[in-house]
């Protein structure tokens, strides 16, 4: 899979209701799947909402996954 | 640095997160 494709399908993981937007409410809803805690998916949340206005794009998204991939293939 | 600390927990925040999703996907611990 590209980088884009796993963005989109980790999107779709955290957009359970297909929105097309991810809330904090969806953020936290990963808590009981994910081994992070409430305060780190906030913290997820914040850094990858660039635009501070309360809902994730799929662009933002895929912005801070890209920034991760980068990391990681450094 | 404050700011650079911040940053750098913010990655590794950032890291866990999308390294969780990716044992998700691929049903790995």
């Amino acid at each position: 899979l590209t980088m884009l494709g796993k963005a989109h399908e980790f999107f779709r993981i955290c957009d359970v209701e297909g929105k097309g937007f991810i809330t904090r409410q969806d953020m936290q809803r990963l808590h009981p799947e994910l081994p992070l805690s409430l305060e780190e998916l906030e913290k997820v949340f914040v850094t990858l909402d660039a635009d501070g206005n309360g809902s994730l794009t799929p662009k933002e998204f895929t912005t801070g996954f890209s920034e991760f991939e980068k990391h990681v293939s450094c | 640095d404050p700011n650079m600390k911040a940053g750098a927990t913010s990655e590794g925040v950032l890291a866990n997160f999308f390294n969780s999703l990716l044992s998700k996907k691929t049903g790995s611990p």
